[in-house]
This record gives C-alpha cells, structure tokens and sequence, in this order.
C-alpha cells in the first residue's frame, strides 16, 4: 500500500503559481491563505519553493470553475468530484481547477474545507498521483481534517521526497512534529484505543482511524474516524452502543461525544458526570454495555463501575476490582464489546473471551483476531 | 456514509449507471470486446475487482453496497488508475 507518481516531475525547485479568480464561498483573504499553506505542504519538506505571480503565466494556475471548463474534463455539479489537477508539464501541467458548485471553507467541517482539497491536488500538480493507504492525503477521496493541525502523513511525505528528495534548507534544530501513519489490522502488537458496535457493524478505532467490519463483508474497511463523523475526537479512550437509544458513545479524556447513524446527537458533547461516574474520574479506559441486564461497564484502572441505563444511575456498590468479575484479568482494559452472547475484553494486544454471566474466560485471542488479517 | 448496511437489493440501474461511469472515469474502464468478454468475464466485474482492491474493499467483482458507498463520496477527479 502506498504511493503512486506519473513519472513527471518539475526540472527546477523554484516554481510559480497564480489565483486567477475566486470561490463566493470565502473572502480573498482565506482563499489566498487556504492556497499558500497548500503549497507550504509540500515546501516543508522538499526543495521545493513556489513564488506568487499576478499576471502572466504560472507553473500552477488555480481556478475556480463549474462543469464543462475548457479542459474536456468538466466537473459535475455539488458533490462527487470536488476537483482535479494536471501532472507536471506546459500548458495545463501543473494546474488545478476546483469545482465551484462546491461548498468551500475555510476550516469548518460543514462544507469542504479548501485547504485540504488544495494540498491534495497540488500533490498531483507536482507530479503525485492516488495512493491508496487510506489516511493519506494523497488518497483519491475528501476526509475533512482540521486544517490547524493537520502534518502530512508518511506516505505522502515518502512519495513526494522519492522525486524532489528531502527539504535541504529545513533547520535541523527544529523538530518538526511526526507525519502520521496509518495503522495497520495485521500488527500484532497493536493496541486498539477501543471497539463497539453500531446496527450490526463492529467498529474498531485506533489514533485517528477507524475499522468498520460488516456482517456481510469479509474486509473491515478502514478510513479516518473524521470521514464517518467529523465532528468526532481521534486517539479516543472508548466506545459503546447502546441498542435502546441507537447511539454510539464515544468517551476521550472528560468528554462524551454522542452520535446516531452518521449524524452527531444534539447536547454532546457532555461529560463523564452524566453518566454518573464521580467528579474525580477524569478518563476512562474503556466501556463495556451489557445487552442482557442493560448496564454499562465503565473501566478505570484495576477498577469498573456500573452504569444502569435506564435509570441513568450508576449502581451501588461501585467501583468494584475487575478481576472480581473477569477472572484472570490482571492487566489494564483497553476495550470491550460484546458479540454473539460474548464478552470480549481488550487488554494490550491480547484479547479475552468471557461469559459476562459467569465471569469465566473462555479463550485468549490475538487483537487482530476480528480484524480478519 | 450511511452506518446502515444498506441492503443488496437496493443497488438501482441508475447506481449501475452511476458505477459504470465512475469506472470509466476513475478506472479506465473501456467497451471492450475479445475472448476474454465472451468467456463471461465483463470489463465491468474485472474493474469492479480493481477499484474494491484498490479502496480496501472485500473484491467481490460486484456492485454492492460497500462499493457503491465508496464511489459516492465525495473525491478528487484524477483517475486512480493511470493510463
């Protein structure tokens, strides 16, 4: 899984680009931001440096233009291909063109976020073609991604160094933060941050990504946590799903994000005292709902409390030490869910199979065992 | 994406329409013909494969509801597949 290129690329370092019109969406001001942080992309960590013209020529014109555009590749109304850019070379080489019957914007995820769109297709001007590493920028379709704090991901960055090489004036005082890589199902020594499931899919998440295995497909399909819900945390604590409110609580640090289908619950996000964890609590490690007695597990440490859903109580009695009910657990849980009348508890890169009824264990499975590798 | 299954037998000729052009402009998928088409293998199913590789999707060689979900996000409009 990785990069692909066109085989193109520019002669010289130094190349220039022109914004010959402009998008209604946002003010000059944005656009010409959007644009020149695009380009700084790829400039932090190649040779490569890109000169504004205002007139005339450039190596790279960008455009905002609607459906048939004079490039016998015309654009097709809102949604579905949002823009495109030509292979490095004379003429249109270089360009990019963006569908103006998009929605554009500055950061907000409510429409499609320019910044992003702009880096990806000047990934093809400068000679970058898909990769299919979901993830990647460089990856064929749009994910919103918060333009202040986005790093370009590893595999861009090893694609667009194979054809300029790495940035030769970057200060190797200055350390700049580490591109992103995307984790791979099959790493036995992963940790997930955690699993649920939702209408009959087992989720799976980790850092910034998400599994999503179908009771009808062999291949969990990974993509970001942000291309299903952008406004979701990444690098989450845990997730469960609860049947009767047909939601998916997702849990990072002391808040609580709520979602049902695609579409984020109004009120969330709240935090953990809602659901009746004590003010002293400030993260938990996972969450386990239980469908039979309606309860919700809620691991802290060594520790778990119980949660009565209906109620919207937690029980008496509680915290309580988790190998009283899981017996054998000596190690922290990272997260749970339950599967055809299991339990399965997370711990590491290990998981536990248990009858929530009796406690007992039942089988020790790797991490990736629903993964499918 | 729709975190509901959506039910094979939703997949309508217009999603067909959708799909084929989709592989056309993305897949370089052409009319072909030749033996290969006559023994029952359709350029469509043969593009189908590659683009559910391509996107990490269970290859089934069919349209299904997964793969439709991926064609209809929204995308950049270079070719996945170069020519």
């Amino acid at each position: 899984a990785r990069f692909s290129i066109y085989g193109r690329k520019w002669q010289k370092r130094s190349l220039t680009y022109r914004i010959e019109n402009y998008t209604p969406d946002m003010s000059v001001a944005e656009v010409d931001a959007s644009i020149g942080k695009a380009l700084q992309v790829w400039a932090k960590v190649t040779p490569l440096r890109f000169t504004r013209i205002y007139s005339g020529i450039a190596d790279i014109m960008i455009s905002f233009v609607r459906r048939e555009h004079g490039d016998f590749n015309s654009f097709d109304g809102p949604g579905n291909t949002l823009a495109h850019a030509f292979a490095p070379g004379d003429g249109l080489g270089g360009d990019a063109h963006f569908d103006d019957d998009e929605s554009f914007t500055f950061r907000s995820s409510r429409g499609v976020v320019l910044f992003i769109v702009a880096a990806h297709e000047f990934g093809h001007s400068l000679g970058l073609g898909h990769s299919n590493v979901p993830g990647a920028l460089m990856y064929p379709t749009y994910s919103y991604r918060n333009p202040d704090t986005f790093v370009l991901p590893q595999d861009d960055v090893r694609g667009i160094q194979y054809l300029y090489g790495p940035n030769s004036r970057k200060d190797p005082s200055v350390d700049d933060p580490k591109p992103p890589t995307t984790p791979d199902a099959c790493d036995s020594n992963m940790v997930l941050d955690a699993v649920t499931t939702h209408r009959g899919e087992i989720i799976f998440f980790k850092d910034s990504f998400l599994w999503r295995s179908f009771p009808q497909s062999q291949t969990p399909q990974q993509s970001l946590i942000r291309s299903l819900w952008p406004s979701a945390p990444v690098d989450i604590d845990a997730a469960y799903e609860s049947r009767q409110l047909d939601t998916v609580f997702l849990f990072k640090g002391r808040k609580v994000w709520a979602f049902t289908g695609n579409q984020p619950v109004r009120g969330y996000p709240k935090t953990l005292t809602a659901f009746g964890l004590p003010k002293g609590v400030r993260k938990i490690d996972a969450a386990l709902h239980d469908v039979n007695s309606g309860k919700t597990l809620f691991f802290v440490g060594n520790n778990y409390f119980s949660y009565d859903e209906s109620r919207k109580t937690m029980e008496q009695g509680y915290p309580r030490l988790v190998n009283q009910a899981f017996a054998g657990l000596t190690r922290r849980v990272t997260a749970a869910f339950q599967h055809k009348g299991y339990t399965y508890i997370y711990s590491g890169p290990y998981v536990y199979e248990y009858d929530l009824g009796t406690g007992t264990r039942h089988r020790e499975l790797r991490n990736s065992y629903f993964l499918r590798c | 994406t729709a975190v509901l299954s959506v039910p094979l037998s939703e997949v309508s000729v217009e999603d067909e329409s959708f799909a084929k052009n989709y592989l056309k402009k993305f897949f370089n998928l052409t009319e072909e013909e030749g033996p290969a088409v006559r023994r029952g293998i359709s350029p469509v199913n043969k593009k189908l494969a590659e683009m559910q590789r391509f996107f990490g999707l269970q290859i089934t060689g069919s349209l299904d509801a997964d793969t439709l979900a991926m064609m209809k996000k929204p995308r950049c409009g270079v070719p996945d597949e170069q020519v």
